[in-house]
């Protein structure tokens, strides 16, 4: 049995809403310390993963380990249909068909339940081993959406360069070119608004625009994002949640 | 031209 209220729904919205518009079937793996998920996009390209820790619910209780094969595009209409207030509770018996997805507005009291059929889906779970990083920068997330969104309009790619000082995202299409250059900074008032970076090793790397434009999306889930980037694997882009990550991995593009 | 990668080049089956 499955019981695993969110405080307010609008956390689980923003979750599914930072990745469903790159990936639409996905396993969610439910276990007694929470709810896992992985999912690759149509082109192999974009690995997206999730984890949802317990503490990140009001309250979770998962006897036996239980995959809800859930489509996305599904579930969104679901989620759309409770407030952003309401808490909202996922219930599932051992061996469903179902979810159960409980909105419940304690003030008004008013309680609305739907049900999402379950889906079989056949899908590989990659084992993501911690990989070595030449550079990692911790940023704040609307600063890294604005760029990639505004650099992405003139080209199909997107340059990102690290050096020891700098941060340097560049693009260069049909149209034109552009670049954002960026340094670290503390700020003491708002950490959140600080940069940070740590470089053992310069890099230089170019990304395919739409997946970082996928990527971005999952801005709404924090405040921050994390980039680790590096020559050999695939960069790692993070957004923390209170108990738990998004995380997409996107390769780099290499020259021929 | 640059070529993109898939992600399965780099992650082996769980």
């Amino acid at each position: 049995m499955l019981e695993a209220k969110f405080e307010q729904a609008s956390l689980f919205k923003r979750i599914i809403d930072g990745f469903k518009d790159c990936v639409q079937l996905v396993n969610f793996q439910c276990k007694e310390d929470g709810i896992i998920a992985q999912a690759v996009d149509d082109s192999r390209v974009l690995l997206v993963s999730l984890e949802i820790g317990k503490d990140a619910f009001q309250e979770f209780r998962c006897d036996h380990p239980i995959t809800l094969g859930m489509d996305l595009n599904s579930l969104s209409k679901i989620l759309r249909c409770g407030n952003n207030t309401d808490s909202l509770t996922l219930i599932a018996d051992d061996t469903p068909d179902s979810l159960l997805l409980l909105f419940e507005d304690t003030k008004r009291e008013r309680i609305s339940e739907y049900s999402l059929k379950l889906m079989d889906i056949d899908a590989d779970f990659l084992k993501i081993e911690e990989l070595q990083y030449d550079t990692t920068i911790m940023m704040p997330s609307a600063d890294f959406s604005k760029t990639v969104r505004d650099l992405s309009q003139l080209s199909d790619s997107l340059n990102i360069l690290v050096t020891k000082e700098t941060i340097k995202f560049v693009t260069d299409g049909d149209i034109g070119s552009g670049s954002v250059i960026m340094k670290p900074f503390i700020d003491m008032e708002n950490p959140d608004e600080s940069i940070k970076l740590e470089m053992e090793q310069p890099v230089d790397l170019t990304f395919g625009s739409k997946y970082l434009l996928d990527i971005v999306k999952g801005s709404a889930l924090s405040n921050k994002i994390g980039i680790r980037l590096s020559s050999e694997a695939p960069a790692l882009f993070q957004f923390d949640l209170t108990s738990g990550f998004l995380q997409f991995f996107l390769a780099p593009k290499f020259s021929d | 031209m640059a070529s993109q990668p898939t992600i399965s080049k780099f992650f082996a089956k769980a």
